[in-house]
């Protein structure tokens, strides 16, 4: 079963510090470790991913304690699409690196150093290519 | 005796949100 982040949070292991990601090249790299070109690189590889640019439009508070509505603008046809998520789930903007709606409560679960998420940052995003 | 475990290796692609709209063409 996949393990998820120490209490307080439910986040996936893999964004916890120290976790090892693999590359589609097959280079092995620490989640804090992660560079644009990384996520750039590995969709390129890829015969199925490719990587779409999401500006963030809106971020909102949710109902839902801990958590945030985040409005994207997905793609060169801008579509409008809003995830709910917690507040500490880190999104990779490009150029920068990992940010969230609440970096202290990421740095502090997951020890992932973080900044803080802002409307206008483009993160990495994926969709599927299409397979003709 | 310490049994050797094993680290997880995690693929590139779970740490990015899919964000994909529907798709129209």
């Amino acid at each position: 079963a996949p393990s998820s982040a120490p209490s307080g949070s439910s986040l996936p292991a893999y964004f916890i510090k120290g976790s090892i990601i693999q590359l589609a090249d097959g280079e092995l790299k620490h989640v804090e470790d992660l560079k644009t070109e990384d996520f750039i690189q590995s969709a390129e590889i890829s015969s199925e991913l490719k990587i779409d640019s999401s500006t963030v439009e809106r971020i909102d508070d949710s109902h839902t304690p801990n958590f945030a509505i985040v409005q994207f603008s997905v793609g060169e046809h801008r579509a409008q699409v809003s995830v709910e998520v917690q507040v500490e789930y880190p999104f990779f903007v490009f150029g920068q690196g990992w940010s969230s709606c609440c970096p202290d409560r990421t740095t502090q679960l997951l020890e992932l150093p973080c900044t803080k998420l802002s409307v206008g940052d483009v993160c990495i995003s994926l969709t599927l290519k299409n397979l003709r | 005796n310490v049994e050797p475990r094993s680290v997880p290796v995690f693929p590139w692609h779970s740490l990015v949100p899919f964000l994909a709209p529907t798709q129209s063409d």
